[in-house]
């Protein structure tokens, strides 16, 4: 932060933090004439959000200072921020790292189901950082509500792909331990099967039933 | 059941390619499958009946038990040069409830890779993988956690002897917490203030004895027990230790990074978060393991979702699945691209631990910042995300959701311990927070 405030890295520069020294646009570009699937516009705002709270925070914690706090309580007092930043960051790292990682995908099949996914991903979070986007007007409450339809969108799209996209997570049942997960969809009567385990099962009348709540009922 | 079937005939992509993308490769993924065959062929290795069902010393009676069959069968199951695969191959036997060598496995042993020099390597590393002992990872106090710098455990050299004296002078200093350290493990790599010469030189890694290898009985100087019923992970042996003044050798610190001369004379490491490794490869793993969590939790709430049908959405055109609601899919959707996000998040950082910790074996320390700083905001979003996101699919099933048969308060019970594990979440963004004002 102290370098971006003095206009420029002391040394190069490792690709986790090279987006704070761009010089991104003004405002988000998300929902404006760029297509819906174009997903830069969302980078784009994550790292604006990532940028904006770190600097913000940064000058609260020297603002602190310049009125006489320590470096450790002025930290202290500005710990909330700092946390918005943390947050930000680690938004932009892993929207970066799933994007890539979707471009990288050769079957192009999978890749529409990725991309999809990723889609969905993408808008979500912006519905959640939707409270710093408005913040300082980068984003207004049209492109929010863009972002948002985009989600509902996307989950009809998904939905066909639903049970298939779980699939390929791969667990076998041991692995999902999960009579409502089954593979097979067998649900109901396996959960009276697993119900019928129970050790409380194994008595039909409970061997203090009498003393307690059966005595109780008699008097 | 037709059901889910008439789902399955929906598919507009190839689910293997995606399997695959997300298991690394074909390959991977037929091990896995060959892997899972081996278990279910191989009754011995399941449990006599649901472990839900049974007490917490029976579960660890039957992790126990498992885990010895878990390694008697490794050979045959698994490519041994495959880490990946032996640890696939236990999660298959134990389930997720823990066992007495997870810590030994996931932790002990790569820390003791990146801690310990090259001849305590030769003499405990082989009798490490061979398992002729059971070690943990002792760090966290009763008193403190994360914050390694006010551990209160000591460990002072005296020069005379050349031994450690390791010390937990308050009460608030019993180490708490560490995996299978109350019944299951005699030895431990204990976190612990090093001070040789009058001078505290900060929190070190120590590899010591806490038991008889033959009777398994604490050894004197030390109190150890389990710290009772948790959350979660009812079949991990999570313990307590209490040190007495318990003198061990000088070579018995973890001499890699730091180092003590016979004389007393300490030798800093190159970088002052070396130490730390251990932990930074735990976070780095955490986020892979949480995608594991939330995708099982997003195929439970799926796959019911499309069993149960309740009300109807046109009137008098029948019940439908509950999926068909946009507010289930609202509800489960979104969970299932960030348990995607974090599987390839996760593997990002794995990669890139091995990329920092191959680096730092050259001396460039370099990139051990850029990696603590994205690990740990990485670990502290993934395994709070990871818990709402295994809620919303438990609420998803309704009412089942909340019966043990749905697995889903297990997996939920496993992977919040994974806010507070390794690092306390706001801690760790602050800790970031930190990184991202010097950048």
């Amino acid at each position: 932060a102290a370098e971006m405030k003095s206009g420029g890295p002391k040394e190069a520069l490792t690709p986790l933090v090279e987006f704070f020294f761009k010089t991104g646009p003004r405002f988000s570009r998300i929902g404006t004439n760029v297509p819906a699937e174009d997903f830069e516009p969302i980078h784009e705002s994550f790292e604006h959000v990532a940028r904006r709270l770190t600097l913000e925070a940064f000058e609260k914690t020297e603002n602190l200072k310049k009125q006489g706090l320590t470096t450790e309580i002025a930290l202290n007092n500005s710990a909330v921020d700092w946390r918005r930043a943390s947050h930000a960051f680690t938004r932009v790292a892993l929207a970066r790292i799933f994007g890539t990682r979707v471009q990288q995908c050769e079957d192009r099949g999978t890749q529409q189901v990725l991309n999809d996914i990723l889609k969905l991903y993408l808008y979500y979070e912006v519905g959640e950082a939707a409270a710093e986007l408005l913040e300082d007007g980068f984003a207004d409450g049209q492109q929010i509500k863009f972002a948002k339809q985009q989600v509902l969108d996307t989950l009809g799209k998904i939905r066909p792909n639903a049970i298939s996209i779980v699939d390929a997570f791969d667990f076998n049942d041991r692995e999902l331990n999960s009579v409502l997960g089954r593979r097979d969809g067998h649900v109901y009567e396996n959960m009276l099967e697993w119900a019928k385990k129970s050790p409380l099962n194994k008595q039909e009348v409970m061997p203090f039933h009498h003393q307690y709540l059966g005595k109780m009922m008699e008097e | 059941n037709p059901e889910i079937t008439e789902e399955r005939l929906k598919a507009t992509f190839n689910t293997d390619y995606l399997s695959a993308k997300l298991w690394n490769g074909y390959d991977k993924l037929k091990r896995r499958r060959e892997i899972a065959q081996y278990v279910e062929d191989h009754p011995e290795l399941h449990d006599p009946y649901p472990t839900d069902f049974m007490e917490r010393e029976q579960k660890l009676e039957n992790a126990s038990r498992k885990v010895l069959l878990w390694m008697e069968h490794m050979e045959k199951a698994v490519d041994l040069s495959d880490q990946q695969e032996g640890l696939y191959f236990g999660t298959l036997i134990t389930g997720i409830d823990g066992h007495p060598l997870g810590i030994h496995l996931i932790m002990t042993i790569p820390a003791l890779m990146n801690n310990a020099d090259e001849e305590q390597l030769d003499e405990w590393l082989p009798k490490a993988f061979s398992r002729e002992f059971v070690a943990t990872y002792s760090q966290t106090e009763l008193g403190h956690g994360t914050n390694l710098s006010k551990l209160e455990t000591t460990a002072t050299y005296d020069p005379k002897t050349q031994e450690w004296i390791l010390d937990t002078p308050t009460v608030t200093a019993t180490k708490w917490w560490p995996g299978n350290l109350g019944k299951s493990a005699n030895y431990t790599i204990v976190m612990a203030q090093l001070i040789t010469q009058g001078k505290n030189h900060g929190a070190h890694p120590f590899f010591i004895q806490v038991r008889d290898e033959k009777t398994h009985k604490v050894l004197p100087g030390l109190t150890i027990g389990d710290i009772g019923p948790k959350f979660g992970m009812h079949a991990t042996d999570n313990g307590f230790m209490q040190l007495h003044k318990y003198r061990v050798p000088r070579r018995a610190m973890l001499m890699r990074n730091a180092k003590v001369l016979p004389d007393g004379t300490y030798v800093p490491p190159i970088h002052p978060k070396l130490g730390y490794s251990s932990m930074i490869f735990v976070r780095s793993a955490v986020v892979a393991l949480m995608s594991q969590f939330l995708s099982t939790a997003c195929v439970v709430g799926t796959r019911y979702s499309v069993i149960r049908r309740q009300g109807e959405i046109t009137p008098g055109a029948g019940e439908v699945k509950i999926l068909d609601y946009q507010t289930q899919q609202y509800r489960i959707f979104p969970h299932i691209a960030r348990a995607i996000a974090f599987r390839f998040g996760g593997i990002f950082l794995l990669d890139m631990y091995q990329r920092v910790m191959g680096q730092i074996k050259q001396g460039n320390t370099e990139a051990l910042a850029d990696l603590h700083a994205v690990a740990s905001g990485m670990k502290a979003v993934a395994t709070f995300q990871t818990a709402l996101g295994i809620e919303q699919c438990r609420m998803a099933c309704g009412g089942h959701g909340f019966s043990l048969a749905s697995g889903l308060p297990q997996v939920y019970s496993v992977a919040v311990g994974g806010c507070t594990y390794e690092g306390e979440n706001m801690v760790l963004l602050l800790q970031l927070a930190r990184y991202l004002r010097k950048r």
